[in-house]
């Protein structure tokens, strides 16, 4: 089985404030085994 | 059983079956071996139709799915089961010491695949800015969908788009070529317009969800696809706290969806039955696609414990619109908090 995450987040510039203080990261590699409850990015 | 002793003899037949099923296990082993070396040296693998693809469309998958399913919802004497669950946990490494119950009080192969984990086995990450993996996997794919297509790579060579994957979604943000700009560094970036009607398809069903979001936000629409070995703890769990407000079910194929599979057969995620769920979260747009496959065929969907998958009479209907449901109440739906559980795989 698979599951297909999809999802608006901020990302790292936008065209008013170049602060990046809110920007989505993803915080895994491919391939990797992850489990429930550990974070996919922040 | 020969005349002289005890001893047994197995039939030529039958030690036939066990040495060819023997090395095509063998063979599959070292296909896997073969794909992860590829992978570590950052070879992609690429999409390469063949022959044993096209001959899965002429199988009955979903009466297989059903058989399997039948099987394994067998119940099993209680003095078995320890053996049958430690050689399942053996051939797909589960990890046997997370189960909720004892082995023996698991009736059967299907209660057995979908059980709970002890209290505490998956702490959520409490950072209140993180978006957590809603099953335990392996990642296939992930990253920012761009231009107006928003495709999503299945394997390298081959694509499909995120509104096939979901459906004609009413808020899905619609990324229009005339939407995309540059920053400075030359990086596609995507300012929201709350007025802009292409940002969202309006519903009929939904007319009063509109974006939130202060205008001066830019987002992106990201993505990841993780894929469940039949080992994996089978649950699906909330990413984050949202809002839950359609849900939709394709009654598609039920293709494998192992490495070989996405490589093979076109279109698969967009093909297999599905269930959608599409919502808000506080930065926007949410959904998640739990497909099926031939053994774990069916979607057991806790929020709406009616809804049935896999079903025969569905067999003919694929290429149907999906089924839909608006939760209630409108344009609040069922709020889902994070780490809570949603749904489950279940066998056949």
């Amino acid at each position: 089985s698979t599951v297909i995450l999809i999802f608006q987040a901020p990302i790292s510039k936008s065209l008013e404030d170049d602060s990046a203080s809110s920007e989505f990261r993803f915080c895994i590699k491919r391939g990797d085994r992850i489990h429930v409850g550990e974070a996919l990015g922040r | 059983n020969s005349s002289k002793g005890d001893s047994f003899l197995v039939p030529g037949a039958t030690l036939a079956t066990i040495v060819m099923l023997g090395a095509l296990h063998a063979r599959r082993l070292y296909g896997d071996k073969k794909l992860e070396e590829a992978r570590e040296n950052g070879i992609e693998i690429e999409f390469q139709p063949d022959v044993k693809a096209t001959f899965l469309r002429l199988l009955p998958l979903r009466s297989i799915s059903r058989f399997w399913g039948f099987l394994a919802s067998m119940e099993l004497p209680i003095w078995i089961r320890p053996y049958v669950y430690r050689s399942w946990a053996r051939a797909f490494h589960s990890n046997l010491e997370e189960a909720a119950k004892p082995l023996d009080k698991y009736a059967s192969l299907r209660e057995f695949f979908v059980r709970t984990l002890k209290d505490g086995s998956r702490p959520i990450d409490s950072d209140p800015c993180c978006l957590i993996s809603p099953v335990d996997g392996t990642i296939l794919r992930f990253g920012e969908l761009k231009g107006a297509g928003s495709m999503i790579e299945q394997v390298k060579g081959f694509s499909y788009s995120v509104s096939s994957l979901l459906g004609a979604s009413p808020f899905l943000p619609v990324i229009a070529e005339e939407d995309i700009q540059q920053d400075s560094e030359g990086q596609e970036i995507i300012p929201r317009h709350e007025n802009k009607k292409s940002w969202w398809r309006i519903s009929l069903a939904s007319p009063k969800v509109r974006d939130p979001a202060p205008a001066s936000l830019t987002t992106g629409l990201f993505y990841c696809v993780i894929y469940l070995k039949p080992g994996d703890y089978h649950r699906i769990h909330s990413p984050v706290d949202w809002n839950v407000l359609v849900r939709r079910h394709f009654s598609g194929r039920l293709f494998p969806l192992n490495e070989r599979a996405a490589r093979t057969i076109r279109n698969l995620y967009v093909e297999n039955e599905r269930i959608v769920l599409e919502g808000r979260w506080q930065e926007g747009f949410m959904a998640i696609a739990a497909i099926g496959a031939t053994t774990i065929g069916s979607i057991e969907l806790f929020i709406e414990p009616e809804l049935w998958t896999n079903q025969t009479r569905k067999n003919l209907l694929h290429s149907e619109p999906p089924e839909e449901r608006v939760y209630e109440p409108e344009a609040v739906g069922v709020m889902l908090k994070k780490g809570d559980e949603v749904a489950a795989f279940n066998m056949g």
